[in-house]
Parts: C-alpha cells; structure tokens; sequence
C-alpha cells in the first residue's frame, strides 16, 4: 500500500508546494506511482501542471460525491496523478467543523488510491486548520520545508507541538519524514545560521533534516509559469538536481518490499 | 479617528509581515501616533518587537477579557503601540465560526482605539478565513504586499473578489489602500513580467499599485531576529529606505485634516 506524505508548514511561503510538485515529479521520474494530493485552496500544486478548471475536484471526492479515479488527472509523467483543488475546498475548512469524524474525512477520502500507488504526497495550505489536520491524520508521515529565515525557524516548535498532538488523538503511527532546507544561500550569514542550528537540534538523516537541502534557484519559481514540474522544464538546473537528489534520498530510505 | 489598513494576501511568505511590521514603524517615525494588530496566530509582528509572553494579547480583547488599552505595548518607537498575539488566537479561528455576528468581533474590539491613534495597521495570516474577514470588516483600507513570483500573481484574483464580497456584506466603506511589490529583483526576468504586467492592469498611484516597491534586502530578514524594525536595526539598508518611502507616500494620499 501507498505511503502518503504530508507536506506541511504553518509559515506562509517557505516551498511548501514547490517540494510538493517537485519530489512528486522526481519520484514519478523513479518509477513509483505517485499521487499529488492538492489540499490547499489556493491550488498552486493543480496549476502547477497547467490543470485550470478540473471537472472535478478534492472536494467532490471529500464530500462524497465523485470516486476517487474520476478526480485524479494523469500528467507528462506516465507515473504521476494529481488529485486538484478547486474554489470549493475554501469552503471546507469552515464546513468541516462541524462535520462528525471531521479529522478523518481525508484518510476516508483516500483509502482508494492506497492500493495503487507507491507514494502519495500531500500539499497543504499555510495553517494549521481542519485542512491540515485532516492530512495529519490521513498520512503515514510529515515532511517539512523549512526555509532558513528567522520567522520560519520561530514557527517550527509550534508545527512539532501540533505533530505531536495529531499523534496523540488521532494518528498514533504518524512519523517524522525529515524536515527539507529550502531557498538556501550559503552566501547568507542567515541563512548558514539557520541551517547549523537546525542540523545540530535535529541531526542530519534519519528522522532529522535531510541531507539533501534545496538551493535559491530562479529556474524553480519560473517553471509554474510554463505549468510543468521542474524537470520538465529544465533538467539542468540545480532545483531539478535538488530535488532528484531529495527523492532518491527518501527512497534509499524506504526501499521496494 | 484613527485610519485602520489591514494587511492582506492569503498567499503565503509575500511579505505581508515585514510590510505590516515596517509600515507601522515608519508611519511613528513621521509623528503618527500608530497602533499595529497582529491577527496572525504565528505572532511574527509581536516577536518582531522582541515581545515574548505578553500578559494580554488580542484575543483577550476579541473576547471581552482585557480592555484595549490593558492589552497594548509600547515599543521603542514612541508613536508605535503593538496590540500583540498569543498563542490563544489560533483557535479563534474556529471559535469564532459559531459566534453571533462573527464577523464584526475585531471591529468591536478595535472602537476603543480608534481616538487614541492616527493609522491602525492589522497583519493578517495567510488565509481567507474568519480572522481575515474581521479584519477586511473593520479596516478602513486594504494594502495587498504582492510578491513579484507566478504563485502570488494568480492568487490576487481570488483576493480581490473576496474584498468585493466584504464590501456587499459587511463593510461598504471598505478602499483598497493599494498594491505594493515586494522582494523585487529587477535583475530577474519573471520579477520585471509580474511588474509590467501589475502596473499594466492596475496602474500606479492612487488605488493602484503605489509607485515605491521593496526591494529584495537581506536586512530585513535579519531584522527580527534582533527585535527591531528595519529602521531601527539599519536605517541606512535599502530596505529601510524603501518602508520610509512608502510611508511617505501613504502620508501624501492622506494629509493630516
Ligand atoms: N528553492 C527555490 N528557489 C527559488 N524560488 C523558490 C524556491 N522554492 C520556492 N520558490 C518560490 O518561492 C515562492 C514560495 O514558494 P511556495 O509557493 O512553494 O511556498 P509555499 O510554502 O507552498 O507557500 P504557501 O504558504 O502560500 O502555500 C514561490 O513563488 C516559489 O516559486
Ligand atoms: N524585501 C524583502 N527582502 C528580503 N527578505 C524579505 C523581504 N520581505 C520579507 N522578507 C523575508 O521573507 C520571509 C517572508 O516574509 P513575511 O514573513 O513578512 O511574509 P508574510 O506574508 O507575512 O508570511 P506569512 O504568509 O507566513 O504570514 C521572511 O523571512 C522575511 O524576513
Ligand atoms: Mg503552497
Ligand atoms: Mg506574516
């Protein structure tokens, strides 16, 4: 069965739906079946591929309303599937509320993609709402992006706290991915500090940070605009190298059965 | 009575922080006496002043608990105030989804200061939920920070149809103060696009784009981690010279009556 993935961080913008798209991509790139779950309403992660107005949507299949084969949508990669977002799922973060067994509707929603991928990876919006307590709760694992800015470091025990909780009530199997370094600069004392402060807290493989951390790399925030995942768009540039590198890493991780 | 401006883009990481933070401090430096809200439950904009565990925060004002004036700090800047978050905001999100008339609570909390300062300004976290809407409901203003990437660019649509529908449903005095650019780098490609094609569509000056932009500077991100606002830690980075700048020309649209 599947492992899901969810992509988490509270902190607005630290690359969230890039490692999302693009760790989904590479490992397609692989050969394992991947689905990229698009849980955020802004839909970054479905536009990201150029979908524009999917006829259905994540919050079809949430609500019931659509099985789980008609919303997913195959891409250029033969083993990459994108469930979208749409402008209904703003609603469900409100709607879920007040909704019975509302922290399981996604793991519910999703028990049909298990048996046919190897990996699902779940982009989430910057908060820790019903949205993203849904993908806790659903998923095998958290990885989080972490960009090596000051803001986003301040954040971080907050998100290990909520991981913690999520484990507590409703997810007692949920382990810690890694936590992935984003737009790094080592030509910025900020950005070094960051990352020899987190390296020393968290440590480097395992459960801790990734060996892989992903540079600033413009090729990377142009590629959305051309609705193609990085190594589509540009194979040679040190985001695709990247984030090849960080798929392999997590598949040495998690070798075939 | 004071001019209250929310601060808004529910894209992540676009500089809606740093602009809230900058803004506000630089308004104080011109002798405006202003008070910055921070509605974001990550409380970037308390810790940006050094302020740790406040003994009140917002929430206790949003729910009857502490009087404003309990609840705000003064900060090295003597026309700044800061009315600080804490971690109990975080659930207000979902509070105050079932609470009778949920969406006017900021506004309430908000009356008593509107005769003690010249200009409010509200940071608001990376959503379109129920804090942003109180804040779209009680401000006076909108200001957009608009980060020149793809992802920041497609979701201002979404954003300014929902500060129509605020307009038609609870605030009908709502403006729009404008767009301001954000870590623009005019050396990349896609940054000069999203600028030509925002100045293109909105124009520039009054409820358009406004004429100055922040430039992308690492002294602004190396700000908070000393507590302070640009102004304070580097007043002669560019980051500083730009907030003193747009300051300068919010003061323009609205003299002192
Ligand atoms: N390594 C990188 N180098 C350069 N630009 C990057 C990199 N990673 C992400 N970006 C750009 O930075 C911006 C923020 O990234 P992204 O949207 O992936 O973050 P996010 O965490 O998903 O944001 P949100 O919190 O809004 O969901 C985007 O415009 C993206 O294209
Ligand atoms: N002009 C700039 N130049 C360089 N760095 C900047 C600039 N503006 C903001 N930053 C940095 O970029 C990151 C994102 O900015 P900020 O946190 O202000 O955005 P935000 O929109 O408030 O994020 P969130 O959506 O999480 O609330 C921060 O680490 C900040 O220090
Ligand atoms: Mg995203
Ligand atoms: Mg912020």
């Amino acid at each position: 069965a599947a492992r899901a993935i969810a992509v988490v961080n509270q902190k607005g913008g630290v690359g969230k739906t890039t490692t999302a798209v693009n760790l989904a991509a590479s490992l397609a790139a692989s050969e394992r079946a991947t689905l990229l779950v698009d849980l955020d309403p802004q839909a970054n992660a479905t536009s990201a591929f150029g979908i524009l107005e999917p006829a259905f949507q994540l919050y079809d299949v949430l609500c019931g309303e659509s099985a789980l084969r008609r919303a997913t949508i195959p891409t250029e990669l033969t083993h990459l599937h994108v469930l979208p977002a749409g402008p209904d799922l703003a609603g469900a973060e409100i709607e879920l509320v007040t909704v019975d067994d509302r922290e399981y509707q996604l793991r519910l929603a999703l028990a049909d993609a298990l048996p046919l991928y190897d990996f699902i990876v779940i982009d989430c919006p910057p908060s820790l709402g019903m949205l993203t307590l849904n993908a806790l709760s659903a998923a095998n694992a958290v990885l989080v992006p972490l960009q090596s800015e000051y803001y986003a470091l301040e954040g971080l025990a907050r998100l290990l706290d909520t991981i913690e909780r999520v484990r507590g009530a409703w997810n007692p199997s949920l382990e810690m991915e890694g936590i992935v370094l984003t737009m790094v600069d080592r030509r910025a004392n900020l950005s070094r500090q960051v990352e020899d402060e987190v390296r020393g807290h968290f440590g480097t493989g395992g459960a801790g940070v990734f060996r892989t951390s992903i540079p600033r790399n413009i090729r990377l925030s142009e590629a959305p605009s051309h609705g193609k995942p990085i190594l589509l768009y540009d194979i040679r540039s040190r985001g695709a190298v990247a984030y090849l590198a960080l798929a392999e890493e997590l598949l040495a991780k998690h070798p075939r059965p």
